[in-house]
């Protein structure tokens, strides 16, 4: 008793603003093996979703595990998931924790 | 000990 279990929580981010506007760090092969959010930019879709939070780990967009992806191809999925017209919203699975489950 | 980068890649995803 008394040990966090690692949980994982789907937030849904509607597309209310131009932008996504978050930035992530890491990616498969670096210390931060899955994408973790480092900053959300005020005035974006992630900003006014208001769930999304600093230091969460993305485990999935859209059902996509990003789990061995590396950075690029990982920001890239994020990227196109907000581009893409046949959604008006993006799911995002992310954890606290920096486990991967 | 694996060596990871230090170093960790940081990108915007607008």
């Amino acid at each position: 008793p008394g040990l966090l279990e690692p949980t994982a929580t789907l937030i849904r981010v509607m597309k209310t603003a131009p932008t996504l506007g978050i930035a992530i760090e890491g990616g498969a092969k670096t210390r931060q093996p899955l994408p973790r959010i480092v900053t959300i930019q005020r005035g974006g879709s992630a900003h006014n979703c208001s769930k999304l939070k600093v230091g969460q780990v993305i485990l999935e967009v859209n059902g996509i595990s990003l789990q061995g992806k590396e950075h690029r191809e990982a920001a890239r999925i994020i990227a196109e998931a907000f581009k893409t017209k046949e959604k008006d919203h993006m799911d995002f699975l992310v954890t606290e924790f920096n486990v991967s489950l | 000990l694996r060596l990871e980068p230090q170093w960790v890649p940081i990108s915007w995803v607008y």
